[in-house]
């Protein structure tokens, strides 16, 4: 599972 | 990425596009709420300060410095150049009933509470309303006109493809992001009146005139 606050999208 | 994102991704830019070129052929903003393009630019700087601190991808990055150069310039040609044009009566939404809930929300409800994490979940509550004036400006004045309703539709697909993303990514990458997910179904059903009128009305050659 990624970081939640990981932002990788726009 | 996938197809969805992507699509999203286009029919966003696609808004953008044809809100510009609708203000600079016409040399008018007529019919298009300010108060909305300016709380756009908003979501725009409060969510893209990771570009001086996190790469994600030359397609996000580009993405990011295309969306804030385009809003600064809608709100520049608003503001400024087509003044005159603009429509101050009808677009009499008051923001700050979104500005402050939206605040006070990210600053209860978020993934961590630190400044850039804060920010960037006030700009997604905030995207999520941020139509409201453009869409309580159309109500007031009855009507839309046909690029402008273009400009709603294409701008309204974007989060509801972003929804199939979502979808795809729990699925197949087992991601998630409930603030995102949340906020994104919010701004989807926002527009899903909107939506209906375009799909009986504009498609078949008519004005969006709502019923008296």
């Amino acid at each position: 599972d990624k970081d939640q606050s990981e932002h990788d999208e726009l | 990425m996938n197809i969805f994102r992507f699509a999203g991704d286009l029919s966003h830019v696609f808004a953008i596009i044809i809100l510009l070129l609708k203000i600079w052929k016409t040399r008018s903003c007529a019919g298009i709420s300010g108060k909305s393009q300016i709380l756009f630019a908003v979501v725009y700087l409060t969510r893209y300060l990771d570009l001086f601190t996190t790469y994600v991808s030359l397609y996000n990055s580009v993405m990011k410095v295309l969306f804030l150069a385009t809003s600064g310039a809608t709100v520049y040609l608003m503001y400024v150049k087509f003044k005159a044009t603009y429509d101050h009566n009808h677009d009499s939404f008051r923001i700050e009933f979104l500005l402050v809930p939206c605040a006070l929300l990210a600053l209860v409800i978020n993934h961590e509470f630190t400044v850039m994490e804060v920010l960037w979940t006030f700009s997604i509550y905030l995207e999520s309303v941020a139509i409201l004036p453009q869409l309580f400006l159309v109500s007031r004045t009855g009507e839309a006109e046909s690029i402008t309703s273009h400009y709603l539709f294409a701008l309204g697909s974007y989060r509801a493809l972003y929804l199939l993303n979502w979808v795809y990514r729990y699925m197949v990458e087992s991601h998630y992001d409930l603030i995102a997910i949340f906020a994104g179904v919010v701004q989807t059903v926002l527009y899903c009146d909107f939506f209906y009128l375009y799909i009986t009305k504009v498609l078949k050659g008519k004005k969006l005139q709502l019923p008296a």
